[in-house]
């Protein structure tokens, strides 16, 4: 069971990591 | 040259851990405000959230290879990220998990990940098309 004041929410797109290529132009 | 870099912005520092939202049990919001646990996600909540967030576009990004780094328990990867299949290189504790297409949580070291993280894990390999973000306004 979770108790939901001391349990913290992070958003989905922490999980996902960023992989933006260098824009080559 | 490919692209170095890290999934959350700072060089891979193994002796911070990983961050806590891998961990079983963590609870993820999705973009439409719905909450699921860690070990509860699927390919659709990242694709649906990325769809409704507007600013955020899922890309393809296929593992090319794998190579130890001098990093103890770190690995660098090689990923083809979308549809130019842009080089992108990511120094990652071994024990790192990616979400794959269609399989779920992968690390390199899914023992390792389990036993640090309680999340159950498959094998990262070579041709896994793994969950990666981009901002669309970067186009």
């Amino acid at each position: 069971n979770v108790e939901p004041r001391s349990v913290p929410v992070f958003p989905w797109h922490s999980l996902v990591p960023f992989l933006a290529p260098t824009q080559s132009d | 040259p490919p692209t170095s870099t890290s999934p959350h912005g700072s060089p891979s520092s193994p002796s911070a851990g990983l961050p806590p939202f891998f961990m079983k049990g963590s609870i993820i919001q999705l973009a439409d405000g719905e909450l699921k646990r860690v070990e509860d996600l699927r390919t659709e909540d990242f694709v649906q959230s990325a769809e409704v967030s507007g600013e955020l576009k899922i890309d393809s990004s296929t593992v090319e290879s794998i190579e130890c780094s001098r990093t103890p328990n770190a690995v660098i990867i090689q990923f083809s990220v979308g549809e130019n299949k842009a080089q992108v290189c990511v120094e990652v504790l071994v024990e790192y998990p990616f979400f794959v297409f269609g399989q779920g949580w992968s690390s390199c070291c899914p023992d390792r990940t389990t036993q640090l993280l309680a999340l159950s894990c498959a094998k990262l390999s070579v041709g896994d098309v793994c969950i990666s973000l981009t901002f669309k306004s970067l186009k």
